[in-house]
């Protein structure tokens, strides 16, 4: 029989080439255990379709219409909530990119920011015509303190959100802002100004999908 | 020499086995999310002389035989290995708690070669 440390020794390659550097600690250990969201599920459910009939090429991402073969929904670290800011609500988001491994290509990164009123949204809200103005913003700097902060920022995003009685999204592309965050030291987050509507319950994901090379060899050769 | 002819039964023949890995087993159920197991495959079987064209043997595989049936304690039967495999996705947690879809290859073994 293998001794333990052969066991190890074995497993810690496994791990290696699907790209962990150690065993991810069991999911009951975690604190909140985290949603799976239901695109990664419906992805899933029909990459084993798509493996049945044959037709899939496992270094493309049907569903983003991009190469890759890693789909990561990289959750917000931001420091805080939401806080006011001088005309509404504020809010910090960082995702972390050393999850990405340096011989990974990314190919796509997709920022999704989901906003829930639940009942705290009234019927009379909903009717009328207001939405809730949402504005992005890069940090470029590390956050400084009162006028400072406002220069230290560079706008990505400006538009007004439809209220809806569930949850309503705002999504963006930021593929060559979180390239950019993969160099040491270029990472800053983003600020999200929320304006005239107050209290939603924001999540936001970064959706990154990436392609190993080493890991994803083409079909042809 | 003469070559020496073994009787080899179709069941001993290099072939795909079923073989269902189950995470489980290895102690990884909780932190993979999907699938909780899948039917990996394996080869075995020995690879007689002759070949025939159903074991997909190279070339050189098919004079190992022949040199192996000439001389059975000098030279191995070539090997029963794996020459087409297929990919699965995994969804998993990573240590940052992120929630990852991985498409990874050569997971199952579909079809079995003598090489």
């Amino acid at each position: 029989a293998p001794s333990p440390g052969d066991l190890n020794a074995q497993e810690r390659l496994f791990l290696s080439s699907l790209g962990l550097s150690s065993r991810p600690r069991p999911a009951d250990s975690r604190p909140q255990r985290r949603h799976v969201p239901s695109a990664l599920w419906r992805m899933f459910r029909s990459s084993e379709h798509r493996k049945k009939a044959q037709d899939s090429d496992p270094c493309t991402v049907a569903e983003y219409g991009v190469k890759g073969n890693i789909i990561r929904y990289v959750q917000d670290q931001g420091e805080g909530g939401e806080v006011p800011s001088w005309n509404g609500l504020e809010k910090q988001l960082f995702f972390n990119m050393s999850v990405l491994q340096p011989v990974e290509q990314l190919t796509l990164a997709r920022l999704e920011v989901r906003f829930h009123w639940g009942p705290l949204l009234s019927s009379e809200l909903l009717s009328s015509d207001r939405g809730l103005s949402v504005t992005l913003y890069r940090v470029i700097r590390a956050t400084l303190k009162g006028a400072d902060r406002q220069t230290n920022r560079r706008l990505l995003l400006s538009q007004s959100v439809q209220l809806q009685p569930e949850s309503t999204a705002v999504t963006l592309d930021l593929t060559s802002v979180a390239e950019s965050w993969r160099k040491p030291g270029r990472n800053y987050g983003l600020v999200l100004e929320m304006l005239d509507l107050s209290l939603p319950l924001v999540q936001s994901s970064l959706v990154l999908v990436s392609l190993n090379p080493e890991q994803c060899r083409s079909r042809q050769r | 020499r003469s070559a020496v002819h073994l009787p080899v039964s179709p069941s001993n023949v290099c072939r795909a086995r079923r073989l269902y890995i189950d995470f489980k087993d290895v102690g990884w159920q909780d932190w993979i999310i999907a699938p909780q197991g899948y039917m990996a495959n394996y080869c075995h079987g020995e690879c007689p002389f002759p070949l025939s064209e159903t074991l997909n043997g190279t070339n050189h595989a098919i004079l190992q035989t022949l040199v192996h049936s000439l001389d059975p304690q000098g030279t191995p039967q070539p090997c029963c290995v794996p020459i087409r495999l297929s990919p699965i996705s995994m969804l998993y947690y990573d240590n940052n708690d992120n929630v990852v879809l991985r498409h990874y290859q050569d997971m199952v073994v579909d079809e079995c070669g003598c090489r």
